[in-house]
């Protein structure tokens, strides 16, 4: 899988909205 | 309660939108529909009346989404005393535009032999949910960074058993889709979007946390007055 650096930035949307 | 179809979303039972009492004998149940692409307005009419009934036509007036009749109401025999009829009528929403109060009210004119008579009914938002309304990856996170906090809206959805993956593949069932998912911390965030027939975009953060039967919605949209009627089409869509 090609890595556009969108899975990271999900990621670090999730993990902003868990811990603000 | 209602039935799932196949290929399309959630279908409430019918309901009575015009007691015969209201309408000189003619009673009218009716629900929405979405399959494949197509809105309809499934109706069973009832004459409860002393003579036979004929000469059908149904008017929408202006409403938010510019739904409207994409063909006359057509009953094809006379209604006799005691019959029923059912009925599927195809709509578009390509017609007059005026926003109503609540947002999903629709104002129905039918007439026949004996008199025209009007009623109010609420559609289930999510018939409006389009079908290529899975939004690109990218598109959705610079769209959720793009809407403003205040128009955040954050809903409870309470009493709903049902694990990640059933109610992902129930929302998808109603063109409601996952554009990504991720755990964090042991609860699942589901990433969401749907799209309005007339374009507007809802994006949706769902959490659920494993055992726990109370998710979170957090809906962010350019238009926020429709997020309260998307919660209520996550609610229906999630509990039937």
């Amino acid at each position: 899988e090609l890595d556009d650096g969108l899975d990271e930035a999900f990621s670090r949307l999730a993990q902003s909205r868990t811990n603000p | 309660s209602g039935v799932g179809t196949l290929s399309g979303s959630y279908v409430a039972p019918k309901a009575v939108w015009l007691p015969a009492m209201k309408a000189k004998g003619l009673e009218i149940s009716g629900t929405f529909t979405r399959q494949v692409g197509s809105i309809s307005m499934d109706l069973q009419l009832t004459n409860k009346a002393l003579q036979v009934m004929t000469d059908f036509a149904i008017q929408f007036n202006r409403n938010s989404f510019g739904l409207a009749p994409a063909a006359p109401l057509q009953v094809h025999a006379p209604l006799s005393p005691n019959q029923t009829v059912e009925l599927s009528l195809p709509l578009n929403t390509v017609g007059s535009v005026m926003k109503m109060e609540p947002l999903n009210n629709l104002q129905v004119a039918v007439k026949n032999n004996i008199d025209v008579f009007y009623f109010s009914t609420l559609y289930p938002l999510h018939v409006l949910f389009v079908e290529d309304g899975k939004m690109d990856r990218q598109m959705f996170l610079a769209t959720w960074k793009d809407i403003p906090n205040e128009n955040e809206a954050q809903f409870q959805i309470r009493d709903c058993p049902l694990n990640t993956e059933t109610a992902s593949n129930k929302l998808q069932s109603s063109n409601i889709f996952t554009v990504a998912k991720r755990n964090v911390e042991g609860q699942d965030m589901l990433y969401q979007s749907l799209k309005l027939t007339n374009g507007i975009w809802v994006l949706a953060e769902l959490r659920i946390q494993p055992g726990n039967p109370n998710f979170t919605l957090s809906l962010k949209c350019r238009a926020p007055e429709v997020s309260q009627h998307v919660y209520q089409a996550y609610e229906t869509i999630l509990k039937n």
